[in-house]
């Protein structure tokens, strides 16, 4: 994921980003894709996903409007998917 | 949506425990009241149950919790969660209880978390539309407005269909009324600001008396939670519609129906021997709205929200020329016009009397 894991901040936000995508934007992997480029796409696809349900701009990277959206309080229903 | 859905109308909820943040009766208001938004626009009914295993489970839980696939994440974050129709925790609804729970605008209010989440419970997903009741994220609104909006309203008409056929529905016609036609009457008439709306069967036409427009449209692209064959509506003093059917009635605030509505007319102060009204209007000079039933009329004072002593009075005795049921009726520059079948009544209050006859249908510039 694009982020600059240099400082503790960043590193929470990238925390926050992933624990937020694998709970509400979990889509199956593609089995056609391999190896890590796929676990790369899959995760900025996810943010593209979320950015486009919320009506962001949708730049698959966790800009600061984005972060705010994952900060609100929400349901745990994942927002993609079947949530049998 | 997560269909089929639940393949019953008759469904049943039980409360296995409380969260201690609020009163007990409280909670249980909050659950039912989250209910009755589904009710309101589904064939759908709720009984709670109090052992067992009921179709829907509700409970208040932390962290991990029990077999369920799910995590709470302490406070804040995720708030509750719920599963679609099905059995085991299918219909299952778990709330956060490191949340702070509240029947107010503090913390998360129960009644909105638990409404979104019966939601799902019914086979709803979550909605993008920021006005949805099924938007993922809390939003508060005050209580006393109906929290759905159109689109969560079509989302659980499309699985369970709506409201069954109040008993004395009329087979709504599938094609436009004639407007213009020679027969034309109305079921009810009532002013919406500088609006005039006509209502019949599952039509409304808005008139702009000061231009020559007129809008047909259906009641439901509006009110979706209203039944078709309205039978009287008036504007009140507040800036609000009532809507009038068999012996229920809601309030419209803009175009949300007020909570807790429909109400029965009884809450009004009509007796159970009532069971319908033909027509109402509110006298925006005197703030009182008289109710047509039959040949008699009732009088109700907005400002002391209760009916007047001394009704009902015989509505030609007190209206001269009005001496057939009144179908609709509502207030336009300071006359009433009186409806019934083809025809309307101009009457003049100040004078007391009819001024004119004319067509009922004279206001959309046939």
């Amino acid at each position: 994921l694009p982020v600059h894991p240099e400082n503790d901040n960043h590193k929470e936000d990238a925390k926050l980003v992933q624990d937020y995508l694998n709970k509400f934007y979990a889509i199956e992997p593609d089995p056609n894709q391999l190896g890590w480029k796929a676990k790369a796409e899959s995760t900025a696809e996810k943010l593209q996903k979320m950015q486009q349900f919320f009506g962001l701009k949708v730049t698959g990277k966790p800009d600061s409007e984005t972060l705010e959206v994952m900060k609100k309080p929400r349901c745990g229903v994942p927002d993609v998917g079947l949530y049998g | 949506v997560t269909l089929p859905g639940w393949k019953k109308t008759n469904l049943t909820y039980r409360i296995v425990n409380h969260t201690p943040d609020m009163r007990e009766e409280d909670v249980d208001q909050a659950i039912q009241k989250a209910f009755e938004v589904w009710s309101t626009v589904t064939p759908l009914i709720f009984t709670r149950i109090y052992e067992g295993i009921a179709d829907v489970m509700i409970a208040f839980r932390t962290k991990a919790h029990g077999h369920c696939p799910r995590y709470f994440d302490g406070p804040l974050g995720v708030l509750a969660h719920a599963f679609p129709p099905g059995n085991g925790f299918g219909g299952d609804v778990h709330f956060d209880e490191d949340e702070d729970w509240t029947s107010g605008s503090a913390g998360f209010n129960l009644f909105l978390v638990a409404a979104h989440e019966f939601g799902h419970a019914l086979g709803l997903s979550h909605s993008n539309d920021q006005r949805a009741l099924m938007y993922p994220n809390y939003a508060y609104v005050s209580p006393s407005e109906f929290p759905l909006s159109p689109d969560d309203i079509r989302g659980i008409q499309s699985i369970y269909g709506s409201q069954p056929n109040v008993p004395d529905e009329k087979p709504s016609t599938p094609t436009s009324p004639k407007t213009c036609g020679s027969q034309m009457s109305f079921d009810a008439v009532t002013t919406l600001r500088r609006e005039v709306i006509f209502l019949k069967g599952r039509h409304l036409w808005r008139v702009y008396p000061d231009h020559s427009e007129v809008e047909l449209e259906l009641i439901s692209t509006f009110w979706p939670m209203l039944p078709s064959g309205i039978q009287a509506a008036y504007e009140n003093m507040k800036d609000q519609i009532l809507f009038f059917k068999g012996n229920k009635f809601w309030v419209i605030s803009g175009y949300q129906v007020l909570l807790g509505y429909p109400k029965s007319i009884n809450t009004l102060g009509f007796p159970k021997g009532v069971k319908k009204i033909d027509a109402a209007v509110c006298n925006k000079n005197t703030g009182k709205t008289d109710f047509f039933i039959g040949d008699k009329y009732w009088r109700y004072d907005e400002y002391k929200q209760s009916m007047e002593k001394g009704y009902p009075r015989q509505t030609a005795n007190d209206f001269p020329g009005i001496s057939q049921k009144v179908d609709a009726v509502f207030q336009q520059k300071g006359f009433f016009y009186f409806f019934h079948g083809p025809k309307q009544w101009e009457f003049d209050p100040t004078a007391n009397k009819v001024i004119r006859e004319i067509k009922s249908n004279s206001w959309f510039n046939c």
